[in-house]
């Protein structure tokens, strides 16, 4: 799976996911990126998400919205909304993968909860940063 | 604040020590021209979901990735994709699911949010709609690769269904 999150020099988020599923998936089997609130959300109210990881555990625990929501309702800071889902509700039922999130302030979020995720990003002014592993 | 941007190319059991040189190094360019491509868009003005989709195109086009090409392949040894695109300030969103023979299926799922009024097309009729909006269908030998094969023959082996990454060697 891959995915982006932005924020537009407008304060304007936009997310996109886009995937080939997970290997030896049965034909007909979707999982959370093309399901808005899942795998996929943006709202310019609390923040654009886009996961990666075992879809059917993002679906179930409506990853993307909830941490819109936890920003937008419940006043979190985008890191604190990410690691609640992440780090605690997807492992709670066995779900492994990971999250990009922006708010309309601030740094991007990129956070896993499995031995890796290839991810990227950057802010104006800032240097680039990329990662593989989770050290 | 200004623009950020982030991108993320799968998660899963990556590990350093099963990861040769050569496969880093192409993971690591790969991610790199998809960070130029988002970076581009938004440095010169452009919209978040102009770099969003930019950027996926990108990641959609390179096989180390699982879509576009690339992509996994399912039980029956075909590539079924998905990809959604939505947009902050309006709650537009578009999305696909079950698509096969769309060189680029982020931009498949933004033509259903811009051009339908609807919010998701799934099968078949997601195939209609891509022949309608112009999209080539293009044949099965350009998504599937050695390396997804190989995959997909070690997971029926072990009766198991993966993540995009695993730490397994192939070759």
């Amino acid at each position: 799976t891959v995915g982006c999150v932005a924020r537009d020099r407008n304060g304007d988020l936009a997310a996109a996911t886009s995937t080939g599923g997970m290997t030896n998936k049965r034909p007909g089997r979707v999982g959370d990126s093309p399901v808005i609130g899942a795998g996929t959300y943006a709202s310019n109210d609390g923040a654009a998400i886009s996961a990666t990881g075992h879809g059917e555990a993002f679906i179930r625990e409506t990853v993307a919205r909830d941490i819109a929501a936890l920003v937008q309702y419940a006043g979190l800071d985008l890191t604190e909304a990410v690691r609640r889902k992440v780090m605690v509700d997807l492992p709670r039922i066995g779900g492994d993968g990971g999250v990009i999130a922006i708010a309309p302030a601030g740094a991007p979020v990129l956070m896993f909860n499995t031995r890796g995720m290839y991810r990227a990003s950057a802010c104006e002014g800032g240097d680039a940063k990329l990662g593989i592993y989770a050290d | 604040c200004g623009w950020a941007l982030a991108l993320h190319g799968g998660a899963g059991t990556i590990l350093k020590e099963t990861m040769t040189p050569d496969r880093e190094a192409g993971y690591r360019a790969g991610l790199e021209a998809a960070l130029a491509a988002g970076r581009e868009v938004l440095s010169a003005g452009g919209s978040a979901e102009d770099a969003v989709v930019a950027t996926v195109m990108v990641l959609e086009d390179n096989p180390l990735f699982n879509a576009g090409r690339g992509s996994v392949l399912t039980s029956a040894g075909t590539v079924e994709m998905d990809a959604a695109i939505m947009r902050g300030r309006d709650r537009a969103a578009g999305t696909v699911a079950g698509i096969h023979g769309v060189r680029n299926p982020i931009c498949l799922a933004r033509r259903v949010m811009e051009r339908s009024d609807h919010v998701m097309f799934c099968g078949a009729g997601a195939q209609v709609f891509a022949l309608e909006q112009g999209f080539e269908e293009l044949p099965a030998s350009y998504f599937e690769t050695e390396h997804r094969r190989n995959q997909l023959r070690e997971a029926q082996e072990k009766n198991e269904i993966s993540l995009d990454h695993n730490d397994h060697k192939y070759g």
